[in-house]
């Protein structure tokens, strides 16, 4: 059997890039879906932590709550998905 | 479930929707019927109906659109965010939006449904076989007019039975012409065109004219992919060209070289490496009808569930043969009430209903014995306004109750404060120190938390003290700090910063529970040590202070428990 060939990447014209790492796309999510950096209309200012709000998504999402960014995070994280945030505020 | 903050949902069952315009991926018919039975899987179930209204402004206006399309939640491109949509109101509010920029299907690829032809209207067979060759998408072999057909049977040779595919050259959608077919070459701007194109417009959409020429007529029409239009890329839609270059190497089919995301691609000219033209191929796309079912049960009130196998969970999975879950039922019969008449009624819960549900009355005989109580005195110049913090504020046949260390003083409907009383002296089963408590508005029940143990009250008679465990509250808790009724019959009892939502009829917890205080109730501690309803609002107590919540779920007021509530 040949060696498998070295698959070559091209950056695509027109496309949306999503390329971002790993921590970059699971910021985005935390925020874009309400777990982090909401903004609390008013009273008490909990500015919850990346661990934290991990484990709220990991919660929501049944997954097991390590509040790390493990494999099955963010495979979830890259899933097709409805746009309204899982935490409202 | 979960319902957004306030419980909006719309104050009359006859809501009306609109769909204002159209995916190129799919006949319009195939979208009406796919927007219709996702309305009927919420109108199955609840008392609501729902009309189509064809202009004006509807309840629910529905509508497609890609990347930033007129609202504050630009879309994300393909796949990503599918869809969205805002809770019943006013404007805006109970509209649906869908992302263009995805591949609509009914979750199983390409719904290529036919005209003319000799099929009425049926869907195409993939892969039929036409003069020895098989196909798996529309062709113009065998006609001399570059009209794309298909057969609707596998073999077309035997059946002769076959249809005219979504095509540009058979008709166009929405615009201004009725659906008739473009006209190539036409004149836009000046400029000659031999294509559908997405020049004059910043949607993307791709359009052409219905004359030979657009400046003068102006008319025109959309135009409807086709079976090989490529998703996304650069191309506008256009389809894929066999065989295409790409690095070097000529593809006769789709591939995935060159993306690490493993997506099929391919060149929409003969060759990439020149021309740098491509788009996404179509693959199983996303079922509308699902995706419109969820987005609905936000339009009626629904937020999402954590509960995997509900409608409104977060994230899309197909699902053949789709049903509603329990979880989404309950949700949407919490805001509307179950659908009144004969029939159809929603799937039976799975445990046969004869077996009555347990009720708290009946002694468990595993319960421990009653313990006897003597009558702890009572200290009368004990002030309530030198306790820093009460053991548990709630409220019992309508009035406010503070409980400290074995007494407990009520605020009167005057605002006056009365007490101390002894708590032992009316609840003589009870432990000096109570955690939490709560009337069931349903029986007039009082549930009374002290630790691990609860007791229940009905008049003089009491059962317990019985382990929390028995309501299905997990051995990690210590003690239920705080208690909120929930409609009729159900109560979310908070611990630490968590809490739970419990079916007293059912004396259990629900289904997908606990979830973080602070995920719903944003704005607040999440290490309250008392939380009680009154007059309307929700008040979170930690030390001297209270935060109050309104109806909406937002904070209006921190203060003193001491001087506002208290009046000290």
């Amino acid at each position: 059997w040949s060696a498998p060939l070295k698959s070559k990447f091209v950056t695509f014209p027109g496309e949306i890039l999503k390329n971002m790492t790993d921590m970059e796309l699971a910021e985005n999510y935390l925020k874009k879906f309400g777990y982090m950096n909401t903004v609390q209309r008013s009273g008490f200012q909990s500015m919850v932590s990346t661990e934290k709000a991990l484990k709220m998504m990991q919660r929501q999402m049944g997954l097991e709550e390590t509040g790390q960014l493990d494999t099955s995070t963010l495979e979830a994280m890259k899933q097709p998905r409805c746009g309204v945030p899982d935490v409202a505020n | 479930y979960k319902t957004f903050a306030g419980d909006p949902k719309w104050d009359h069952n006859d809501v009306t929707y609109r769909i204002i315009n159209y995916t190129p991926d799919l006949e319009i018919s195939v979208v009406d019927d796919a927007f219709a039975r996702a309305f009927k899987v919420w109108s199955d179930v609840t008392p609501l109906t729902f009309t189509r209204l064809y202009d004006g402004t509807a309840d629910i206006m529905i509508s497609f659109g890609k990347a930033d399309h007129g609202d504050p939640y630009p879309f994300d491109g393909k796949d990503g965010l599918l869809a969205h949509a805002y809770p019943p109101g006013e404007g805006v509010q109970g509209d649906a939006h869908f992302d263009d920029d995805e591949f609509w299907t009914l979750g199983k690829g390409p719904v290529v449904k036919t005209r003319y032809g000799n099929s009425e209207g049926a869907m195409c067979h993939f892969p039929f076989t036409f003069e020895g060759k098989t196909y798996t998408t529309c062709t113009t072999e065998g006609r001399t007019d570059n009209l794309p057909w298909c057969a609707t049977t596998a073999d077309y040779s035997r059946d002769k039975k076959y249809g005219f595919c979504p095509s540009e050259l058979l008709y166009t959608f929405g615009g201004n012409a009725d659906g008739a077919e473009c006209v190539f070459p036409f004149v836009f701007l000046g400029e000659e065109y031999d294509s559908c194109t997405t020049e004059g417009r910043s949607d993307g959409y791709r359009w052409c004219a219905t004359t030979s020429n657009f400046d003068n007529d102006k008319k025109y029409g959309f135009c409807p992919s086709r079976d090989t239009t490529t998703i996304g890329g650069n191309s506008d839609g256009a389809p894929c060209h066999f065989p295409f270059e790409f690095l070097g190497k000529e593809y006769d089919s789709c591939t995935s070289e060159g993306r690490g995301d493993g997506k099929l691609w391919c060149g929409t000219t003969d060759s990439y490496d020149d021309d740098k033209k491509w788009g996404f191929c179509p693959d199983q796309g996303y079922s509308l009808f699902l995706v419109a079912a969820h987005e609905f049960g936000h339009a009626l009130g629904l937020d999402h569930s954590n509960i995997r196998e509900a409608l409104m969970y977060p994230m899309y999975t197909y699902a053949e043969d789709f049903s509603l879950h329990k979880d989404d039922i309950e949700g949407i019969q919490y805001l509307y009430g179950r659908r009144t008449g004969p029939d159809p009624t929603p799937p039976q819960p799975d445990t046969p209903t004869t077996i009555p549900y347990p009720d708290p009355d009946e002694t468990d005989p595993t319960d421990e014995p009653t313990e006897p109580t003597t009558t702890r005195p009572v200290d009368p110049t004990k002030d309530a306004c030198k306790v820093t913090k009460f053991d548990t504020i709630t409220v019992i046949e309508g009035v406010l109750h503070f409980f400290k260390d074995g007494h407990y003083w009520k605020m009167s409907s005057n605002g006056g404060l009365k007490g101390p009383f002894s708590v032992s002296e009316r609840w003589s089963a009870l432990p000096a120190v109570i955690d939490s408590a709560f009337e069931n508005m349903l029986t007039r029940k009082l549930y009374f938390f002290s630790g691990t143990r609860f007791w229940v009250y009905t008049g003089n008679s009491v059962l317990g003290p019985r382990s929390i465990e028995k309501l299905g509250l997990p051995n990690t808790i210590q003690k239920v700090e705080g208690a909120l009724q929930r409609g009729k019959g159900k109560v979310l009892l908070f611990s630490g910063e968590n809490y739970w939502r419990l079916d007293v009829k059912a004396q259990k917890i629900d289904m997908g529970y606990p979830r973080y205080t602070d995920a719903v109730f944003g704005g607040v501690p999440n290490d309250a040590h008392d939380v009680f309803q009154y007059k309307g609002h929700i008040y979170f107590c930690r030390d001297r202070f209270y935060w109050r919540m309104n109806s909406r779920r937002q904070v209006d007021r921190v203060g003193y428990v001491k001087y506002d509530l208290l009046k000290c």
